[in-house]
């Protein structure tokens, strides 16, 4: 497993 | 101007604490209203976002809108030199200020001691982070919480949250084998900071960095209790409520399949 990073979570729930 | 007393000192050192070891440069945003400091880790897995309002300091004032880069490691050193109880005051110039003071006194006002720090420039803004309707809410006692992530970490790097119906169960595997804690709902409630709620509207199942959870958790002494927030399409928000009068949240980046 690999962390993700978390901007791209942010901008892909907008 | 900008000037904040602050009367237990005590408040300001947990909070350092709880932020130090994730957010080495952190800007801290004052305003009319309130500080609020946001900051990511190096690896942009994690961001940290506190609230302080004006109303936990016994006197502010913020003139005009200062954004204060503040080196934690720096800070941290100072605060140090601060018992729980002494009073301490923050104070800076409003435009492009390149320190901040700190005045520490003692409780019977015997003692005096002044500091400043440098300011480090810091070129980010702060994010705005999107509203989001989590799926699930868990809220347990923040001690239990820590302890929860520091024996997991014993079986494995990761730990899997899953949360069904009433419950909310931890898991963590590795060379050892496999380790799985499980909460219920309390079913009755005698200490409010000892039971643990569910707030489900879909199950959810992720996996998230110890490492991470674990710097999250240097937060336990600012508040008996912890609220998980969870959404199979969002990061996890761990939050501290500071009294009334403000919050630290934490949000990270669920793992995924390589």
């Amino acid at each position: 497993d690999v962390n993700q990073n978390i901007l791209s979570i942010f901008y892909n729930s907008i | 101007m900008f000037e904040a007393k602050l009367q237990q000192g005590g408040l300001l050192k947990k909070i350092l604490e709880s932020v130090k070891d994730l957010v080495v440069d952190g800007l801290w945003d004052c305003d009319g209203a309130a500080i609020t400091l946001q900051g990511m880790d190096s690896s942009h897995v994690a961001l940290v976002e506190m609230l302080l309002r004006a109303e936990a300091f016994e006197h502010y004032r913020c003139d005009r809108n200062v954004t204060l880069g503040m080196n934690h490691n720096h800070l941290s050193k100072i605060l140090k030199c601060a018992n729980n109880d002494d009073i301490v005051i923050l104070k800076a110039a409003d435009q492009n200020p390149d320190s901040c003071s700190l005045i520490l006194e003692s409780k019977n006002g015997e003692k005096t001691s002044d500091f400043v720090v440098s300011l480090v420039r810091i070129d980010t803004d702060q994010l705005g982070i999107p509203e989001t309707e989590y799926s699930a809410h868990v809220k347990m006692s923040s001690g239990e919480f820590q302890r929860i992530c520091r024996d997991l970490s014993q079986f494995g790097d990761a730990v899997q949250i899953t949360c069904s119906k009433q419950d909310v169960k931890f898991s963590s595997s590795g060379e050892t084998g496999k380790a799985n804690i499980t909460l219920t709902h309390s079913a009755t409630v005698d200490k409010e900071e000892e039971s643990v709620t569910v707030d489900l509207k879909e199950p959810v199942d992720l996996t998230f960095a110890l490492r991470f959870l674990n710097l999250f958790t240097k937060a336990t002494p600012i508040s008996d209790t912890v609220t998980l927030s969870l959404s199979q399409e969002a990061p996890l928000v761990v939050e501290y409520k500071i009294g009334d009068s403000g919050h630290i949240r934490y949000f990270l980046a669920p793992k995924i399949q390589e």
